[in-house]
């Protein structure tokens, strides 16, 4: 039962892994730079 | 074994000591007033953990509106105790004077059920929050709080941010005191910079000698402790799956307007200082370059914060995605 | 007329005792409380009224109840008689009830399940009565159409301490956590309904099927992206097409978020929740699972 519980775990990697999620990860990633440019 | 659980008993009951409430000792204080001689009585304030959630709860409930409530508890020397707190059922804590005068019938009730119950500790002040402005006393504020003063004594006031406690990843929380109507009080040490919106810098500029603030501690019962302890074995979920960057958008969006909005405040009063330039002996002391370096550390502040949760999201990143069957 | 009315009650008495309920409200309803010659005192009028809303309730005739329920909201505010304040409210519930107004009259079942006083007048108001009441509310609400509205009164519920004692408190929780309920599940719950909760729709579907096919369809979109409405018939027991048909209410009525894709038969549920927001609920998971496994090791001495 140990080994399903490890394997069911791993079985839910990658967290998340749509196109939305990249635009949206990038989209935030982009906007900090942003800030720290016109902090700049 | 039975020695170190006898210690432990023992450092419980001293952590616990704090929360026995002694009447006899509160009347006499009660009795001397030692507060009435000296505006700068009170230094201290110890708050109980449960009550400090309470109030950091009930400020995040509240969003973007500010919210009220009071403080039970006593006094111990200089030191004001904050042993419990409780939500007032009244809206709009900075925009009439004395918020707090909706709420007397539902105040009294309480405290008389308190009673009751056997909770003997009275209301020694009442706490509401800045949302997204910090934590000092607007003009508003003063005035109630010099009211509460006269009538309440000893009456403390404490402001609670909400959604700077979350960007910053710890409780932004003020306590203080107001001097009596027309006392000076000795040039103070500066308090802990902080930033005050446009909006918002000349009610805190008129005002902020008319009070001081007390410095904060806190305390948890043994119990608090275990059960914080527990708490803290599913904190690392919280940690990991928080996105500081999501919950706080619209607070750093206004943070940055505020800054622009500085910024061209600064730059008009330079332009406009520009043709006293020539006659250097009327050149004062800049307080622009005061002016812009409080906005240089502004920004730098915000993007440290920004930094800090984009590290937080490329971490996760790295942890939770980049791993594929 | 006041001998008419002391015969009518008297009537009504032999009737009731017979068990003869709606003859009884019949009677009783004869009498003329708005009659011109006889001022009637208006907690007289209010008992009246409320007494033939029970009898007519007795024989589920809702439509005569709630004719005189409404009679009687017009008199219930000025009332002080907290017995008859108590009894109208339970008769308005069971009104909105027989008229599947399940989420109304949840509020009404769950603000009578919160009195605080046990002796009202010469009744006594037992803690069976209080948890009869909390029940019908649970039941009420998970017969309710599924959505954002019921989810909210089923929070309530969940959290209300009281509930966990009730013997519906698995199926309640199984609904909040938005789990898709199994068939010996909702027949177990069946046993407990009412006539009219069973009754049949003009659908063909009683009231209990529409409300769990609903409920299992909005946990289905939680648990898909995307989903054919041959597999999804086959998880709501239900033909692939009248799964569309409600699928298609649902979105319409802005109860789950969605669209369908009739020419390929498939349907695309939407989560409004914001990727990085979902990626966080995703994280919660892993780190939840790993602390089980970890639990599971340490227990078993690993």
């Amino acid at each position: 039962s140990l080994l399903r519980q490890v394997s069911s775990l791993l079985r839910r990697l990658p967290a998340i892994e749509s196109g939305k999620f990249q635009d949206d990860f990038l989209m935030e990633y982009n906007d900090t730079l942003l800030i720290t440019y016109l902090a700049m | 074994s039975s020695s170190s659980t006898a210690q432990a008993q023992a450092a419980a009951i001293d952590t616990d000591s704090i929360y026995y409430y002694d009447e006899s000792t509160q009347t006499k204080s009660q009795q001397d007033k030692p507060w009435v001689n000296d505006p700068h009585y009170f230094k201290r304030v110890k708050i109980s953990a449960l009550a400090l959630l309470k109030m950091v709860v009930h400020a995040r409930s509240g969003g973007t509106i500010e919210i009220m409530g009071l403080m039970q508890g006593k006094t111990e020397g200089d030191s004001i105790i904050v042993m419990d707190a409780f939500a007032l059922p009244v809206e709009g804590t900075e925009t009439r004077v004395n918020a707090q005068a909706d709420a007397y019938e539902y105040m009294v009730d309480y405290s008389q059920t308190n009673r009751q119950a056997g909770r003997l500790e009275n209301v020694v002040g009442w706490y509401h929050s800045h949302p997204g402005y910090g934590c000092w006393l607007s003009g508003i504020d003063v005035s109630t709080q010099m009211l509460n003063q006269q009538f309440q004594e000893p009456f403390l006031a404490v402001v609670i941010d909400p959604t700077r406690t979350v960007s910053a990843g710890k409780v932004e929380i003020g306590a203080f005191r107001t001097y009596p109507q027309g006392y000076k009080p000795p040039d103070e040490p500066v308090s802990e910079y902080q930033t005050i919106p446009l909006n918002k810098i000349e009610d805190f500029g008129v005002h902020c000698k008319q009070y001081y603030s007390l410095d904060v501690t806190y305390f948890k019962s043994s119990l608090d402790s275990h059960l914080l302890d527990l708490l803290w074995n599913k904190y690392w979920v919280n940690t990991l799956s928080s996105s500081p960057l999501l919950g706080n958008r619209d607070y750093v969006a206004g943070q940055i307007s505020d800054l622009a909005e500085k910024l061209e405040q600064a730059e008009t009063q330079l332009h406009s200082r520009m043709g006293s330039f020539l006659m250097p002996q009327h050149r004062k002391k800049e307080p622009e370059d005061s002016q812009l370096s409080k906005i240089t550390r502004d920004s730098s502040k915000i993007t440290v914060e920004q930094v800090h949760g984009l590290m937080s999201q490329v971490i996760k990143d790295i942890l939770f995605n980049s791993v594929h069957p | 007329e006041e001998q008419v009315l002391i015969i009518r009650e008297k009537l009504a008495e032999l009737y009731e005792a017979e068990q003869e309920w709606s003859k009884a409200a019949r009677m009783l309803s004869g009498i003329d409380l708005d009659s011109s010659i006889r001022l009637l005192d208006e907690s007289y009028k209010l008992s009246k009224c409320v007494k033939i809303a029970s009898l007519y309730l007795e024989d589920d005739d809702a439509v005569n109840a709630e004719t005189f329920t409404n009679k009687a909201s017009f008199l219930v505010n000025n009332s002080k008689q907290e017995v008859l304040v108590l009894q109208y409210k339970v008769c308005a519930a069971r009104i909105l009830d027989m008229k599947r107004k399940f989420l109304d009259a949840a509020l009404k079942y769950y603000e009578i399940s919160q009195i605080e006083k046990r002796q009202i007048g010469d009744e006594w108001i037992d803690e069976e009565a209080l948890e009869q009441a909390l029940t019908a509310a649970v039941t009420c609400t998970i017969l309710a159409p599924a959505g954002p509205q019921r989810s909210r009164v089923l929070a309530n519920f969940y959290k209300d301490e009281r509930c966990s004692k009730l013997k519906i408190y698995p199926i309640l929780e199984k609904v909040y956590l938005e789990r898709i309920l199994r068939k010996p599940e909702i027949d177990s719950f069946a046993e407990d309904l009412k006539e009219h909760q069973k009754a049949l729709l003009p659908d063909n579907f009683t009231v209990l099927d529409r409300a769990m096919i609903e409920h299992n369809l909005l946990s289905a979109s939680k648990l898909y992206t995307n989903i054919s409405f041959e597999e999804l018939g086959a998880l709501l027991g239900i033909a692939p097409p009248k799964a569309e048909k409600i699928a298609s209410k649902m979105i319409y009525e802005d109860r789950m978020k969605g669209s369908i894709d009739q020419v390929e038969a498939f349907i695309h549920f939407d989560d409004d929740k914001e990727e990085l927001q979902q990626w966080d609920q995703h994280i919660v998971g892993l780190c939840q699972s790993l602390n089980d496994v970890l639990d599971t090791m340490s227990k078993k001495g690993l």
